[in-house]
């Protein structure tokens, strides 16, 4: 089982968009998939037609102290598209970084639910919220590699600088190497600042990026109406054309699935 | 002195472009403006050259119990817009929810500190992150009137929904009421989704939406690489026109400047 996060503190980038279409990719050839939403605001959720405010159980209850990990396997839920599962997110997440205060413990529990679904799913991919706290901190111990989608205009790439920071920090913390990936989304070649800033990204980051990029595509909108993966819904589509590459770069790189 | 705060829990919908937006116009008018970054990622921090990595003293100062009140005046920076002061944001806001944990009272913090700076300042914008959280907590204490960007796409008209009831139950702590105020963005006349998105807004919600939208524009990417804002750089490109409509609307709303 391959388990993929996908974060990035800056806000809009195409982290669900990321996490949405590659799992729409896999399910397409067969691959068993585990969408994780840690965002309180459970824009992955919505995305395949539940209600963050009211779905239950989901991913709060496995931080709750009186969980019984008996009932993990009746957490992650069909999705109208074969092949996906969903682990939903709940709004009251938002109250968990205050609940928790000064403990500590609680950055592995969803590394710990991962592992016992391991039999179930080919490949797991969490969908993070744009602030760092025990749930980006969660889903950055519980995985093998991390996507970071950055948007290809001139301020994303200061904020990139902050997010390798946090990577590094919480890179001390993991037993095991955190591999990184960046992924250049939302390029627009007809914007001077869109082509400037891809070619500083591959300067500055020249082993860590993606040599491909996310173009800006118009169907994106269309198919997170009718709350489908673009790459089912158009599978040629230029934005599900640039997704199938970087998927074939990841499971390249790795050892297949 | 007028308080603005603009927020949405959903991220990358034109936040701190709004908030930079009409600082610019109305610095260009001779107004006397303070803008505050409550996100830990420090976007707006960061657009005019400051790194949330090391600024201080900044917001996060005002919340610590040994912060001296004689203090606050130094708090505000000049940036290299005329007519435009910052109170920067920096990267260790994100551990405030944890630091509080359970105790309260950290929810005015904000507003005593922008009522001490009236007499300096005729509008106060106030940048929020994109999760509910202490920090967006403090800003919707703090301000008059609140901005809820929402890009219009359909997955957003989910989101305000949930925005919406957060409001409502904020609404319920605050002594005044909490008129907000929907900025339609990123809308592109050429994508079906966005026009029906937007028809959508504004039958649902008819009183509340305004009755403009802020068009996509490229050159937004090409200011924030300048760090300044549009509205500065160029007054008449069409998303200075946009937000030269919303500001005007704001303030014959109210009662002027
Ligand atoms: N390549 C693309 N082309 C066009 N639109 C896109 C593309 N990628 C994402 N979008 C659109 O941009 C918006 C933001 O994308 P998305 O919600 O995936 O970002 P995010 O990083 O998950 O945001 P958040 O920080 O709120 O979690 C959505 O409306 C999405 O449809
Ligand atoms: N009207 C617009 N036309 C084109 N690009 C825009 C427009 N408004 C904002 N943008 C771009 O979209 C991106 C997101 O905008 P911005 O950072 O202001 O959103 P935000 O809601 O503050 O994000 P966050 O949730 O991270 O705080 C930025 O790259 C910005 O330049
Ligand atoms: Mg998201
Ligand atoms: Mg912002």
């Amino acid at each position: 089982m391959k388990v993929w996060a996908v974060s990035n503190q800056k806000g809009g980038v195409g982290k669900t968009t990321t996490a949405v279409s590659l799992a729409g990719l896999l399910a397409n050839r067969g691959s068993r998939v585990l969408l994780v939403d840690m965002d309180p605001h459970g824009s992955m959720t919505a995305y395949f037609g539940f209600d963050p405010e009211s779905v239950s159980p989901g991913v709060y209850e496995l931080f709750r102290d009186d969980f019984d990990a008996a009932r993990l396997p009746e957490l992650p839920r069909d999705t109208r598209v074969d092949g996906i599962s969903l682990l939903p997110a709940c709004t009251a997440l938002a109250t968990l970084d205050r609940q928790l205060g000064a403990r500590h413990g609680k950055g592995l529990v969803l590394h710990r639910a991962v592992r016992q679904l391991a039999d179930r799913f080919d490949v797991v991919c969490i969908d993070c919220p744009p602030m760092l706290g025990v749930l980006m901190i969660n889903a950055l111990a519980a995985c093998d590699e991390l996507l970071v989608p950055v948007q290809t205009e001139f301020l994303a790439l200061k904020g990139l600088e902050r997010m390798i920071r946090t990577l590094d920090m919480v890179q001390k913390s993991r037993a095991r190497e955190l591999p990184y990936r960046i992924v250049p989304t939302l390029f627009d070649r007809r914007t001077r600042a869109s082509v400037d800033t891809l070619r500083e990204l591959r300067s500055r980051y020249p082993d860590r990026v993606w040599d491909g990029a996310i173009p800006v595509d118009t169907q994106f909108r269309e198919a997170s109406r009718l709350g489908v993966p673009l790459t089912v819904l158009h599978p040629w589509s230029r934005g599900s054309q640039a997704y199938r590459k970087l998927l074939q770069n990841l499971l390249d790189d790795g050892d297949g699935l």
